[in-house]
């Protein structure tokens, strides 16, 4: 057999000092390129919405810079003058809003503090946001958990819908941390 | 050199201006109100009169817009990086505006020359001051004012604005031109910004979907060759340390995007990928070579029985971008293969080609890799097209007996393993979506291995294949059509060989690979 | 084999990597609502 690394043996020796040596790994097996951040199985083209080389998920809708009629922009002179943002004034809606499209984001933290003060909380499991309908009891109750009817925000379909779950207490994450982060509205508190 | 008294003081005074101009409420629609203010400031100042001194101006200006980042940057108490990036973005965005406002309003419209001129010129003057501060701060440089010009002078050039629309071919060439001075290799500090730029969806969709008669397509792929050649030396010595990886990831992101919207293009320029992407870079190769036409989905290769000859295209030559007879050096070489496939004389010329082939004593790089890479692409060529000019199509019975094939089996019998290895990289390089170089280098490799004077030959050809087949996905079409063969075929005896049992883990790899492809 | 120019195109890069560019590099300056990306529970929606 060929005794060098240009045959099987070498081939072998690569094989096995790949299991140790990450980097060799990234060349000789490669790495699984479902987790770059590309939808590949979308049939739509991938480009328009591609975050560059350095992004793990593709652009948000607001990341993406669209020509839209002057109009529609913020002008110069009302841009000092808009409220400064204060989640605790907005209604559910817009608060689900600002959660579900800005992902990766402080907002999405901040959201979730919002509606964690508004007895939503959010079942780490299902991944979705419950809370009670109003004036129905739980069923059964236990320490480890409470079974009833509850609702729970519907992404699909936008709006809450009821049904029964199972609240398991521990699945439920605890109140979000307040993001380390110095304030990032102008101006807000 | 020789400023007249006064430019710079009489810059920065403008810049100022312009930067207040240009975030004020009432700059109008596009900054259009405030840029005849800052046009007739700029008149009144004399800067305007003559082209050495607006870009004596321009220079100043760039000069004090990098000055001021690098102040900010290195001052950034109690900032966040989004202060920071704002504070330095509020005066490079109103100075991309005033350079686009300037090109696009330059000379009468639709004279593009004047405009692409001003555009080449101050693109030129950032390349400058960009490379002059490389070289000077070093490690202490940093991308962040020239990325932003460039990104946002891009997207701003990008608009869709009808008097842009007419020079846009000319703005991506400018872009393209000063990207490919500023490759890696010449401004390693720049390569992440670089590569941001390159990869920017505008840019993406600009240079390969919008651009008519694929004209974007050449430049595109002479950017991603300065990425491999970067990439090469490091990636082929495994020395995948986190700075380096993450470019590599970045360069494999760049590709799926490009296999997946622009496949076309890969295959195009297939060819000229994988003669700078780095033997042992496996996947990043795979993932070139498992492009196909998007018109052109080949047959499922786990189909049983698949009959490759009777695939319709597989009479096709593939599209191939690159002049590779060309880069058979030198001509004196070329006119004497050239000869030999036509005369089949003289003998000598076969038995000298491995010397021929050779490019050094070092171990490691004993060949010239793009010579080989074009020799066996250009004698392969020559092969089909022999054999089509008598009617038939490539087979294993109309492949022998040729001067193409006394050379292919002189490569393989008379190269020592790294040559022999190289060689086989080049044809495997050709097992791709069914068309006729397909047909052909599969064809070629199989009688390669049926022929074989010695088991190294026949356990070199596996090497090639398995090490390609254990990657992760994507795999190329004719890679696996070929080893299937290969491992089905009784004719090949495959399982009976020596080197298919001599350790368990290659014995495990076979049974795998075999079971995936049963 | 790597040759002192490799070694300092290496050292430069590596330079780089400490300062890499941010998405919001490549996006118009969005002072309403500015981009802060941050490390959210995986368990969030990610995209």
């Amino acid at each position: 057999m060929v005794a060098d690394q240009f045959g099987m043996v070498g081939f072998l020796s690569f094989i096995r000092t790949a299991e140790t040596d990450q980097n060799i790994v990234q060349l000789a097996q490669g790495s699984d390129l479902t987790t770059l951040g590309l939808n590949l199985k979308s049939p739509e083209n991938q480009y328009l919405t591609f975050g560059g080389a350095w992004a793990e998920t593709p652009c948000r809708a607001q990341d993406i810079d669209f020509y839209v009629p002057r109009e529609y922009l913020t002008n110069g002179v009302t841009r000092e003058k808009l409220a400064q943002i204060s989640l605790s004034r907005y209604g559910e809606d817009l608060l689900f809003h600002i959660f579900y499209m800005n992902a990766g984001d402080v907002l999405q933290i901040m959201a979730a503090r919002e509606l964690y003060n508004r007895d939503w909380r959010f079942l780490k499991e299902d991944r979705v946001w419950i809370t009670r309908a109003p004036g129905v009891p739980p069923i059964e109750k236990t320490s480890a958990y409470e079974r009833g009817t509850y609702y729970y925000f519907d992404v699909q379909s936008w709006r809450k819908v009821a049904k029964e779950f199972q609240v398991e207490y521990e699945k439920l994450e605890d109140r979000p941390e307040r993001p380390q982060y110095p304030s990032i509205f102008p101006g807000s508190q | 050199f020789d400023d007249p008294p006064g430019l710079q003081e009489k810059t920065e005074f403008l810049l100022r201006e312009w930067v207040q101009l240009y975030h004020a409420p009432s700059s109008g629609r596009e900054s259009t109100k405030a840029f005849s203010q800052i046009v007739y400031q700029m008149n009144m100042q004399g800067i305007l009169k003559t082209d050495d001194l607006i870009t004596r101006f321009f220079r100043h200006a760039t000069q004090m817009c990098v000055d001021m980042c690098y102040r900010t940057l290195n001052d950034q108490a109690a900032m966040t990086p989004t202060m920071v990036r704002n504070k330095c973005f509020r005066t490079l965005d109103a100075f991309v505006r005033l350079i686009a406002l300037l090109v696009k309003h330059s000379g009468e419209s639709p004279n593009a020359v004047s405009k692409i001129n001003l555009l080449n010129k101050v693109l030129g003057i950032v390349t400058g001051v960009l490379l002059q501060d490389h070289e000077i701060r070093k490690t202490e440089f940093q991308q962040l004012p020239y990325h932003r010009i460039f990104i946002m002078l891009l997207l701003e050039l990008n608009a869709p604005d009808p008097v842009l629309e007419a020079i846009n071919f000319q703005v991506l060439t400018a872009f393209c031109n000063v990207l490919h001075i500023l490759r890696p290799e010449k401004a390693p500090a720049f390569a992440y910004a670089w590569l941001d730029i390159v990869s920017h969806r505008v840019f993406i969709g600009r240079m390969l979907a919008v651009t008519p008669q694929h004209k974007g397509w050449g430049p595109y792929a002479q950017l991603l060759i300065d990425l491999f050649n970067f990439l090469s030396p490091f990636l082929r010595n495994a020395e995948l340390a986190k700075p380096i990886t993450i470019l590599y990831r970045g360069c494999l992101r760049v590709l799926l995007v490009l296999l997946h919207d622009f496949p076309e293009f890969l295959c195009d320029y297939h060819y000229n990928f994988c003669d700078v992407i780095p033997p042992n870079c496996i996947q990043m190769r795979n993932l070139v070579l498992s492009a196909f036409p998007r018109n052109l989905p080949p047959p499922d290769p786990f189909a049983g029985k698949l009959q490759v000859d009777m695939i319709p295209e597989i009479r096709q030559a593939p599209m191939i971008q690159t002049n590779y007879a060309s880069l058979i050096q030198p001509p004196s070489f070329k006119n004497e293969l050239d000869t030999y496939l036509n005369t089949r004389t003289p003998v000598t010329f076969v038995t000298d080609l491995r010397s021929t082939l050779q490019a050094s004593a070092e171990p490691g790089c004993r060949y010239n890799i793009q010579l080989m890479n074009a020799l066996v692409l250009y004698v392969g060529t020559e092969a089909i097209a022999a054999i089509q000019a008598k009617g038939l199509q490539p087979n294993k019975q109309t492949i022998t007996h040729s001067s193409h094939m006394d050379i292919f089996q002189s490569l393989a019998v008379d190269t020592d393993t790294e040559g022999r290895y190289l060689f086989l990289n080049a044809i495997a390089n050709q097992l791709r979506y069914p068309n006729s170089h397909t047909n052909y280098f599969l064809h070629l490799i199989l009688y390669l291995f049926a022929e074989a004077n010695t088991p190294a030959i026949q356990e070199q050809i596996t090497r090639v294949l398995l090490e390609r087949l254990i990657v992760n996905r994507p795999h190329p079409w004719g890679l696996l059509i070929t080893f299937i063969e290969l491992i089905k075929n009784p004719t090949f005896d495959f399982w009976s060989h020596e080197f298919v049992h001599c350790a368990p883990e290659i014995e495990k790899l076979f049974d795998s690979v075999a079971r995936s492809c049963a | 084999p790597m040759t002192k120019e490799h070694d300092y195109q290496y050292q430069m890069l590596q330079a780089a990597f400490y300062h890499m560019p941010h998405p919001s590099d490549s996006e118009r300056l969005r002072s309403y609502l500015p981009r802060n990306p941050y490390p959210t529970p995986p368990y969030y929606p990610q995209v």
